[in-house]
């Protein structure tokens, strides 16, 4: 794993004491090794292992008297700022209605995510509706409809025949209720559904979502980043969900996240249960990356 | 000279690309393009050579039996995998096949845990036109495994197919109730499994590998159900598994609709991965 590739590293960086620009190049180079065995985006690795060299190169480093720990401390520091910067970045309710919406793949983890979401937010003092937003999946509306239930949130359960009566009705229902945050299922679908990416343009147009969270399986490997980039032409993306963080898949897709669409990862789901889903905190998965 | 060597000279980079690209793991990827440039032995080989190589290797890895075994009285097919990698679609599409080839097909929803679970392959037994012994909400899978044998040798069907819960290959737990789920089956019940399918997800990476190595270590899995090739993944992770597991893929689903599944092609799949 990734997180063992890197333990290796720096140990033996670490007990060596005075470093060469020989030394930091080795280490550097099973950085790489490790980063591009975990699916990292070529170029991302790339960028990232040049200006981390540079910040190596720096007299702090060379001249410590433990610059071992000083370029762990480097790369430490430049995985956190290839993750966003410190600091997780939840969804903030900075209007009402605020509207959140999940897209993503077939079977990536949006329905149960959202109900997730909608657990947190009402644990953090807020009014969630849950919209069942997929019309095309059997039972999608009855698996939503549990979640709701499961998580005490309201569910908008109003049986309609489009989705613009949906979204029409759904809104009204948050206004009447006062509920502050509208959270949106969608229907998974891949770039080649043209259909289907004609029917998210026409989404997005209608619901006007604040936050347009693409959820991604994490064991999908280096095909997540053209895959949000062809989602965000049609919904344009607000962040990502990682699931199934649980897997012992690598996930390298989460470091290639941000510098390939430019919008962070804000969560990630770590189980089944509408408990586990966590805020995506960089310097977290940093420390677990360099150990 | 120059135009000479352009047209001649093979690209290992390219090729090795090609292959990760679609989808097979880094040591399978390495390991073929390995065996196929020692064959240079025999000349220098050309592009379209080294091509050619590759495919007749891809060619004999995935040369595999993939008939579906029907067998049993009734048939006993179990469906597992992990979370949202289309076991419940492929059940479904898996009885309209068998049910248009004229078998008596009963489903049965062994999926306990998750919302929806019971309701989802129900509206789909209903499309399809086929029975389903339903579940409660946290009932045992396999006492619902056991009801749903029961059922299908009274009312006399050929075959009975079973839809599983998703789990992740590294929950010890959940692949616990896998093998007492084939216990009750084999040994409690008595009838011999005619097919366990594992549904492996086309646009899953390395960890595909993975998740065959653990599932066909904890029970005897008989085949792959290779789904989502239509969303443009290659679905190359089977060549890893085929190689070192010998599993063979039975079917591909390549769509949302009923229809959308088909017998595993080895020519299919060997154009598609290399496209
Ligand atoms: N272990 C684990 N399972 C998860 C996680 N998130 C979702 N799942 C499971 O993944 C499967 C698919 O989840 P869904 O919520 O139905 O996925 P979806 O994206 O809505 O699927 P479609 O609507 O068909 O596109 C279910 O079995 C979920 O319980 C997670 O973080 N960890
Ligand atoms: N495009 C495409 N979508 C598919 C295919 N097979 C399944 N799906 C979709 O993938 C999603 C998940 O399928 P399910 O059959 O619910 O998956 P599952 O393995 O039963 O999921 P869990 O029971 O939650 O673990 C659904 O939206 C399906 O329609 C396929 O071959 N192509
Ligand atoms: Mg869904
Ligand atoms: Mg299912």
């Amino acid at each position: 794993s990734v997180k063992k590739a890197f333990g290796g590293v720096f140990d033996g960086l670490r007990r060596k004491g005075l470093l060469s620009q020989g030394d930091i190049d080795a280490a550097l180079a099973e950085v790489r090794v490790s980063l591009l065995a975990a699916d990292v985006d070529y170029r991302v690795v790339k960028s990232f292992i040049a200006r981390t060299r540079e910040a190596c190169l720096d007299e702090r480093v060379l001249g410590s008297m433990t610059p071992g720990d000083q370029v762990t401390k480097v790369v430490y520091e430049q995985l956190v700022q290839e993750l966003g910067g410190p600091g997780s970045k939840g969804i903030a309710i900075t209007h009402i209605p605020y509207r959140v919406m999940l897209v993503g793949l077939q079977g990536s983890g949006k329905t149960t995510t959202l109900g997730k979401l909608a657990l947190l937010l009402k644990k953090e003092g807020h009014y969630p509706l849950l919209i069942p937003g997929d019309l095309g999946r059997p039972a999608a509306y009855q698996q939503l409809q549990k979640l709701a239930a499961d998580a005490g949130v309201e569910f908008f359960g109003e049986h309609v025949d489009t989705l613009e009566d949906l979204l029409r009705g759904a809104d009204r229902f948050a206004r009447e209720k006062s509920l502050d945050v509208q959270l949106l299922d969608t229907q998974g679908r891949h770039e080649f559904d043209a259909e289907l990416m004609d029917q998210l343009r026409m989404v997005v147009t209608m619901y006007r979502p604040d936050d347009t969270l693409i959820v991604l399986d994490s064991m999908m490997g280096s095909k997540a980043i053209p895959l949000s980039q062809s989602f965000d032409k049609v919904a344009p993306l607000t962040g990502a969900i990682f699931t199934k963080f649980d897997s012992p898949a690598q996930g390298g897709a989460v470091l290639s996240f941000k510098d390939s669409i430019g919008k962070p990862v804000r969560y990630i789901g770590v189980g089944e249960h509408l408990q586990d889903i966590e805020y995506f905190v960089p310097e977290r998965h940093a420390a677990r990356i360099v150990g | 000279q120059e135009r000479r060597s352009r047209s001649t000279a093979p690209d290992l980079d390219a090729l090795e690309e090609l292959l990760i690209d679609a989808g097979i793991d880094v040591d399978t990827t390495m390991g073929i393009l390995q065996e196929v440039g020692k064959s240079r032995l025999l000349g220098r080989p050309t592009a379209e050579q080294i091509i050619t190589r590759i495919r007749a290797k891809l060619s004999s890895v995935l040369d595999l039996d993939s008939t579906l075994h029907v067998d049993g009285s009734p048939a006993v097919l179990l469906v597992t995998g992990v979370n949202g990698a289309g076991k419940t679609s492929s059940v479904a599409k898996l009885a309209n096949m068998l049910k248009h080839q004229n078998y008596k097909v009963l489903l049965v929803a062994a999926d306990t845990f998750r919302a929806g679970a019971v309701d989802q392959l129900a509206i789909l037994a209903n499309r399809v036109g086929v029975p389903v012994m339903r579940s409660v909400e946290g009932q045992d899978p396999s006492s619902v495994v056991f009801n749903g044998l029961q059922k299908a040798v009274a009312d006399r069907m050929d075959v009975v197919i079973i839809d599983t819960a998703g789990r992740l290959e590294n929950k010890k737990n959940l692949i616990s109730e896998l093998q007492k789920v084939t216990r009750v089956i084999e040994d409690k019940f008595g009838l011999p499994l005619s097919e366990t399918l594992l549904v492996i997800d086309a646009t899953t990476g390395e960890n595909a590998l993975m998740q065959a190595r653990t599932f066909s270590e904890a029970i005897h899995i008989s085949g792959i159900i290779l789904t989502k090739v239509d969303s443009g993944a290659k679905g190359g992770s089977i060549v890893g598994i085929a190689r070192e597991l010998k599993i063979p893929v039975k079917l591909v689903c390549n769509g949302e609709t009923l229809l959308s599944i088909k017998p595993f092609d080895k020519d299919d799949i060997v154009n598609m991965i290399l496209l």
